[in-house]
């Protein structure tokens, strides 16, 4: 890809924020 | 997608279907969603980015999904 490390560095961590944010909300559903 | 709006859904499948690095362009959104109101089209971002379908990538333009992997 195109992409710069850092920029692949920014983009897995904001992907890991998310996933945690998806875990918080399905555990508040359940 | 489970519990989702019909205009959550398209935007959420509209960005799992990018294989692009960078993810799904808010502007490219926009060009394919052009039934859908640019508010309409932030509101459900900022929705799906809240409860953690998606996510931004190399600016706040560019978005991802989760469920992608």
């Amino acid at each position: 890809s195109g992409l710069t490390e850092e920029q692949k560095k920014k983009i897995e961590e904001n992907r890991q924020k998310a996933l945690a944010r998806r875990a918080e909300r399905l555990a508040v559903q359940h | 997608a489970r519990g989702l709006s019909p205009d959550q859904s398209q935007v959420l499948n509209l960005i799992k279907s990018c294989n692009v690095a960078e993810g799904l362009s808010l502007q490219l959104l926009k060009t394919q969603l052009h039934n859908m109101n640019p508010t309409t089209i932030k509101q459900v971002l900022d929705f799906l980015s809240s409860e953690g379908h998606i996510y931004s990538t190399v600016d706040d333009d560019h978005f991802k999904s989760t469920d992608a992997d």
